[in-house]
């Protein structure tokens, strides 16, 4: 474990309670993409399928189960939660996005890091979390003001994996010196699809001004 | 081999 990876799950972790506390506090997920969240849930199950058979750490264990426990619960409260459900932009998310899985399946098909079941599906997770953000981001930029934590949210969600790139780059050096085109090419797609997010982000931070996408 | 240093990660 080194700093860069544990600011990076924290990060990570962070967004995911901004977003719990956004919808728990609000009682809205108004501008939440359900069907982001609905990926994550793929990305989680399909990554963490070794949960009950390979022990790494107390930690890595725990964060499995709060990233799957709480991306199955956002999905519940956005899906069923009797107020919550109300208040989801359904005609705003509109982004195709079983169209995403196909693709990222036969990827992982063609380029898994070995020929098992769990190492595609393990492959097929991290091609699938690159590209899960779009239907958020298409929301973004559909939504007329998007309130804080909401910006807050998708902001750390695309800092987590900008940290991994650097935990990468620090492990190569120091520990594995083996290159792992896999995740770090997904994850160079997955922050660069941030990239006009942070901008605007950071410029109406700086300007003090609501945060607003160009549609 | 090349699996168990990327299962360490989340």
């Amino acid at each position: 474990m080194n700093i860069f990876r544990l600011a990076g799950d924290m990060t990570h972790l962070l967004s995911i309670v901004v977003l719990l506390l956004k919808i728990r506090t609000t009682k809205s997920c108004a501008g939440i993409s359900l069907k982001t969240q609905e990926l994550y849930v793929i990305v989680f199950i399909t990554r963490y399928l070794d949960l009950f058979t390979r022990y790494v750490s107390f930690y890595n264990t725990a964060m499995k189960l709060v990233f799957i426990g709480t991306s199955v619960a956002i999905v519940w409260y956005m899906r069923l939660h009797k107020v919550v459900k109300q208040t989801y932009s359904r005609d705003e998310d509109t982004f195709k996005h079983y169209l995403l899985i196909p693709p990222c399946f036969i990827l992982a098909l063609l380029i898994p890091l070995e020929f098992t079941v769990t190492e595609i599906l393990w492959s097929f997770s991290i091609y699938l979390e690159a590209v899960a953000i779009l239907p958020q981001l298409l929301l973004l930029q559909r939504s007329s003001n998007i309130d804080n934590l909401t910006g807050s949210y998708v902001f750390l969600l695309g800092a987590y994996r900008a940290l991994y790139i650097v935990n990468w780059v620090y492990r190569f050096f120091t520990e594995t010196h083996k290159i792992r085109w896999i995740p770090w090419i997904s994850g160079l797609v997955q922050t660069a699809l941030y990239a006009d997010f942070f901008y605007y982000y950071i410029k109406s931070w700086k300007n003090h001004e609501k945060l607003r996408l160009p549609a | 081999t090349v699996t168990t240093d990327l299962k360490d990660e989340l």
